[in-house]
């Protein structure tokens, strides 16, 4: 069968669009008690190219447009989140994180396998959103928010696998 | 409490 190499090809000013889901549901159980952890989420995301090095490396400036949340633990009441309802609509505790939907969140360079290599720079919107946490921490965490999917290093078939890990 | 999960990707043919 024949292979593909996989890769960004980046380019100045380029925007790419895409939508990411995830649904989960992890039920817990200890002796003859069970907790049922719900957690879904839809999210519209686009990535703008700055600009490109020799490598095609890209320097990419990420935005969440848009994003619904459905999450519930055990008993307890549901939490529904949609972006579209703006801040006011939503608990709390989720309120600073909204505040980040719609703009840059950061801008970080990514090799033509999608790594992310290093973070320039992080909005004011999203370290309030994250407060205490380390550069370290959050390059982790935009790491996790999946912007480029991350590409396999050998070339691959149609229908071939390839795997991330991610702790949750 | 930590798990690690894996996120597996497969390459499709789209026409």
């Amino acid at each position: 069968a024949p292979t593909w190499q996989l890769a960004f090809k980046f380019t100045p000013e380029q925007v790419v669009r895409y939508e990411d889901r995830f649904h989960s549901t992890i039920r817990l159980q200890k002796a003859n008690k069970t907790v049922r952890i719900l957690n879904n989420r839809k999210s519209r995301k686009h990535y703008r190219v700055l600009s490109v090095d020799k490598k095609g490396q890209g320097l990419v400036e990420t935005v969440i447009d848009h994003i619904k949340i459905r999450a519930q633990q055990g008993d307890e009441p549901a939490i529904n989140i949609d972006s579209s309802n703006g801040p006011d609509s939503c608990p709390v505790n989720f309120r600073t994180l909204l505040a980040t939907i719609g703009r840059p969140i950061a801008r970080s360079r990514c090799d033509s396998s999608g790594k992310l290599l290093n973070v320039l720079s992080i909005s004011k919107a999203w370290l309030k959103a994250h407060p205490g946490a380390s550069n370290q921490s959050l390059a982790t965490s935009l790491q996790k928010q999946g912007f480029l999917v991350p590409l396999p290093e050998e070339p691959i078939s149609i229908g071939g696998t390839w795997e991330e890990t991610h702790e949750a | 409490h930590r798990i690690t999960l894996k996120k597996i990707y497969s390459l499709q043919k789209v026409d």
